[in-house]
């Protein structure tokens, strides 16, 4: 099973088409192996743990406002099994 | 596993397996008003599984809804089998879909995308575009996205020629076995009047167009439609929606479903977007399914009702 220890997802507003066009230069750069949630404006994406401090200091960089959705997702994953096994 | 429809556990998200179980278990229980038909296979191989429900009549005017295009939008497949079992339940004692039912079809497809549900069966969150064994040219990357695949503007903005990326839109319009079979079942059936897609999330009812900014034809009627269907949506929990076309409300998305449909002459074409807005967004937590399906059944009976009202 794969696991996501550590993966964060964020919610990034970009303020206009320029800052958009920033975020989506980095669907395309594979290695950070972005999974973009979700394109309509705010753009929520799940950063994958060895990503997160390349995906910050971009977005700090350029100004671009975001904050995080889901703090640890495979953390959140768990909770969920948890409660539905609890609730079968 | 559950022995019957009855004791099947609602408010939890299952497997590929257990979801078609339970679509066998539907058809044993209600021989009348259930079948089964395959309509194809996906990349995998396995079945594209469509149940119909039908009180008779040969070939009446029908509605079509999908969920679980998108395999990893969890909450779209079990509120697929929340609608299947309300079909049933509400068949004869709910007037407005009793109505529906005397006089129309309903076709139901719980899972579009069985490979990207069914391969890891682990219900990653990576899981939107189907898989394509076959690699494509220069790439490792495998996979297209099911709603960019369908001859609409097929290639056009909002889609992506990059096999790596999410909306990859694939070789040609139709080139996915998942999309060229309802493609295959609504031409050949061809009285469908209603074809409703659902996604998630953002919490949105969407009409055409996505693939251009040319307005539809009937987009005043379709638009007071669907503030009809998200008000009855919102009456449950509360819960807003925001309702307009692809293309104004989100972003242009080039080869979409219900773009196709609509250019088909399948007027009452509309696409959901169910819970959340963002805070769990594709891990919408399991006691979520059932109000979330309960709440766009509202939606979905003013949809067909309306079809059913305003014959064409």
């Amino acid at each position: 099973k794969e696991d996501f220890r550590g993966h964060q997802v964020f919610r990034i507003v970009p303020k206009d088409d320029v800052q958009l066009a920033l975020v989506r230069v980095m669907e395309d750069i594979l290695d950070l192996e972005l999974d973009f949630w979700s394109w309509v404006t705010p753009v929520d994406v799940r950063v994958p743990s060895h990503s997160l401090q390349v995906v910050k200091s971009y977005m700090e960089r350029h100004s671009i406002k975001y904050f995080t959705m889901i703090k640890d997702l495979q953390a959140l994953l768990d909770e969920e099994r948890r409660q539905m096994k609890s609730a079968a | 596993p559950a022995g019957n429809t009855d004791s099947f556990d609602y408010t939890n998200y299952h497997t590929l397996s257990q979801i078609y179980s339970f679509q066998d278990m539907l058809v044993v229980e209600n021989p009348k008003l259930v079948s089964k038909t395959v309509i194809g296979h996906s990349v995998e191989g396995r079945p594209l599984n469509v149940l119909k429900f039908s009180t008779g009549g040969s070939n009446r005017p029908a509605i079509w809804i999908d969920t679980g295009i998108h395999a990893r939008e969890w909450v779209t497949q079990a509120s697929g089998i929340v609608f299947a079992k309300k079909i049933l339940t509400e068949y004869g004692t709910d007037s407005v879909l009793t109505e529906i039912l005397n006089r129309m079809d309903i076709f139901l497809e719980m899972v579009v995308n069985p490979d990207g549900s069914g391969t890891h069966n682990q219900r990653t969150t990576e899981k939107k575009k189907n898989i394509k064994q076959k690699q494509n040219e220069d790439s490792s990357c495998v996979g297209v996205d099911l709603n960019r695949n369908w001859n609409a503007g097929f290639g056009g903005r909002g889609s992506s020629n990059n096999p790596c990326t999410e909306t990859y839109h694939g070789t040609r319009a139709h080139s996915e076995p998942e999309v060229k079979s309802i493609v295959k079942f609504v031409r050949s059936h061809g009285n469908i009047k209603a074809f409703i897609s659902i996604h998630s999330y953002s919490q949105m009812l969407l009409y055409p167009y996505g693939y251009t900014r040319n307005p539809a034809k009937d987009q005043a009627e379709l638009d007071q439609v669907a503030q009809k269907a998200v008000t009855a949506l919102a009456s449950l929990y509360g819960t807003n929606y925001r309702y307009g076309s692809i293309i104004k409300t989100i972003y242009q998305s080039s080869g979409g479903s219900i773009d196709w449909t609509y250019k088909k002459g399948i007027k009452y074409s509309y696409t959901f977007e169910l819970r959340d807005t963002g805070h769990f967004g594709f891990i919408l937590p399991a006691n979520q399914i059932v109000p979330t399906a309960n709440e766009t059944w509202l939606a979905l009976k003013v949809i067909m009702d309306h079809t059913l009202k305003n014959p064409y």
